[in-house]
């Protein structure tokens, strides 16, 4: 299976 | 404090309805410009971005901006309580530790108010960065559903391919594979059964089936729905409604 990302790795914390 | 006056509690429900599975608890956030929620569902590869700006109300008035923290399945109990045609206001004081849900009916001689816990709920918020899409995608949301459906019998993931010719769903597993193409069309007497593409450049991203077909349960809120994509950027998954959106993201599966 493919990995799937956090999407907190794609939008920051604000 | 907060007061928002819905003419069809329907909106509200199909709204809570669409993200529950998603999102457990969540703060509403309440400013003078309507309501909004921004979470992440439980395993954090979505995230869901609500708005319902002030002017979809018939009533609106916030004049302190409020968090208000809410358990979804307990709000769901709540507005299952009410009518899809009743007048739906929800009320909140500066310091409040509940919610209260009123429903009137439309011959306005039954009235019913309920008051649901708040909760203080910590959440982490995103920013969500301007993206340059390199396409979006316009179509019928029944016929997203449809695909979604049809494919998660056949594979976990499906990717779609954006061309200038068309948008083309794929997908594969143990059985076999699958694929549907849809063409840019235009109706002019039936704009909701369009599809429109606008495109940039070609991309293709993989996606998880499960996610979006957890995001067609906003099908209900809008004839079309919007998909914008870049490459191993989230998707982002749109459904208009008349004042506001309901925004969903999804990371994509990466190739090794």
């Amino acid at each position: 299976p493919l990995d799937q990302d956090a999407i907190s790795t794609f939008f920051r914390s604000s | 404090m907060l007061e928002g006056k819905l003419e069809q509690a329907s909106l509200f429900k199909k709204v809570v309805e669409a993200v529950r599975e998603l999102v457990q608890d969540c703060n509403f956030d309440c400013t003078e410009n309507g309501l909004a929620l921004q979470a992440m569902d439980t395993s954090h590869v979505s995230l869901v971005s609500l708005l319902l700006t002030a002017d979809g109300f018939s009533e609106y008035r916030c004049d302190r901006n409020l968090a208000l923290g809410i358990n979804l399945v307990s709000l769901t109990k709540i507005l299952r309580c009410g009518n899809n045609e009743d007048i739906l206001t929800l009320e909140a004081g500066d310091s409040a530790d509940s919610l209260v849900v009123r429903f009137e009916n439309t011959q306005q001689d039954r009235m019913s108010e309920y008051a649901l816990k708040l909760m203080d709920i910590d959440q982490e918020h995103l920013g969500i960065p301007e993206t340059e899409y390199a396409a979006s995608i316009t179509m019928p949301s029944t016929e997203f559903q449809r695909i979604c459906r049809d494919m998660q019998s056949i594979s976990e993931s499906i990717t779609i391919d954006c061309t200038k010719g068309g948008v083309k769903f794929t997908c594969e597993g143990d059985i076999g594979s699958g694929s549907v193409t849809l063409k840019p069309n235009s109706s002019a007497d039936k704009p909701e059964l369009c599809t429109k593409i606008d495109l940039s450049e070609p991309v293709s991203l993989t996606l998880s089936t499960k996610y979006l077909l957890n995001f067609c349960k906003a099908t209900g809120l809008s004839q079309q729905v919007t998909l914008k994509l870049a490459d191993e950027n989230p998707i982002l998954v749109e459904y208009p409604l008349s004042a506001g959106h309901l925004r969903f993201y999804l990371a994509p599966k990466l190739d090794e």
